[in-house]
């Protein structure tokens, strides 16, 4: 399940879209154990100024997106906007049964985006 | 065998250390409590569900296990297939009788390193032995190394009304050894006066390893 983008194809500035991945989808319903899924989320959305710049609270900006939303912003070419992408991710665990009938609890890093920033 | 799975479930099992996806919940098998309860205690999403479990603001360090202690990213529950091995002569002193367990680990990758090895065992004791508190002391060795010189884990048991734990890594294998394929242990349960014998009912093992391939060095907050 995805939140749909709301005007526009890019649907406003940069920001983490609700994205739940259900194991059942997926047909892994029959080994996982728990959990049932796992909000992963995506990032979308428009990195020209000011969205490239710092929010309040948000991932630090780099440098060289703010300048080539800049330069994009003074005379757009080839260079394009920089790239709305995870900035700050945060780990699962699924706990399942292995093919040796061993419980197993496996812990992942990395895959559910808390937040999103223009790179 | 199952069909393939197709290509982007397969390339996802893959990023996922797994080979192929498992062929489902045996039958004979529930989920230990011990492994719900580190499941709770470790999914941040679940934790967002109860965050009195988890206290606000803290982030479980990544390749960790909190609850036991120790670094690692994927925890075992492996059933003991138990084998019993010798009755001695009711006259002799060793006269409870000893056992041989298989644990399958077969699933664990070479890449992957013990960093905590807890054996779990259930005794249902013959007669009195279940009732009254005793001493016994509980032997475990390698099925490789029995015979050569005493037991390297010998442990006093005060009680088997109460699962008996013993941690394996260090004694009976060796902190640097790599996971085998299977692990054979025999074991022996002696009453240190002339007490009854316990049974062995149930056996366990529950193993932490640290797969490095899936840990990513923690990244340097920006200065």
């Amino acid at each position: 399940e995805a939140q749909p983008s709301v005007g526009g194809s890019h649907g406003g500035s940069c920001r983490a879209r609700r994205l739940y991945v259900s194991f059942r989808e997926v047909g892994w319903h029959h080994w996982v154990i728990a959990p049932r899924g796992f909000l992963a989320n995506y990032c979308q959305g428009q990195c020209s100024l000011p969205a490239t710049l710092p929010g309040p609270g948000g991932p630090p900006a780099l440098n060289h997106a703010v300048l080539r939303a800049l330069m994009h912003s003074a005379a757009p070419g080839p260079a394009g906007l920089p790239c709305c992408v995870p900035a700050r991710l945060s780990p699962i665990s699924v706990l399942f049964f292995d093919n040796s009938d061993n419980v197993v609890l496996r812990h992942y890093e990395d895959m559910v985006v808390d937040e999103c920033g223009c790179r | 065998r199952r069909p393939a799975a197709p290509r982007p479930a397969a390339s996802l099992l893959q990023a996922l250390g797994l080979h192929d996806s498992p062929r489902g919940a045996p039958k004979s098998r529930s989920v230990p409590p011990i492994m719900w309860r580190l499941f709770r205690r470790r999914d941040p999403q679940e934790a967002r569900l109860s965050p009195r479990r988890t206290p606000p603001g803290a982030t479980p360090r990544p390749c960790h296990v909190e609850e036991l202690g120790v670094a690692g990213n994927i925890v075992r529950h492996v059933p003991g297939r138990g084998v019993r091995a010798r009755t001695a002569e009711p006259s002799a002193p060793e006269r409870c009788p000893t056992w041989t367990l298989l644990f399958d680990l077969s699933s664990v990758e070479p890449a992957e390193l013990p960093s905590r090895a807890r054996l779990e065992l259930r005794f249902a004791g013959e007669g009195a032995a279940a009732e009254t508190d005793g001493s016994w002391e509980l032997s475990v060795a390698q099925a490789g190394d029995v015979g050569a010189g005493p037991a390297p884990l010998r442990q006093a048991v005060a009680s088997l009304r109460a699962p008996v734990r013993a941690e394996l890594l260090g004694a009976a294998w060796a902190h640097n050894a790599s996971v085998p394929r299977s692990l054979r242990l025999v074991l022996a349960l002696r009453p240190r006066a002339a007490g009854p014998c316990g049974h062995l009912a149930e056996a366990s093992l529950l193993l932490v390893t640290l797969d490095p391939r899936l840990c990513h060095p923690l990244a340097r907050p920006r200065r």
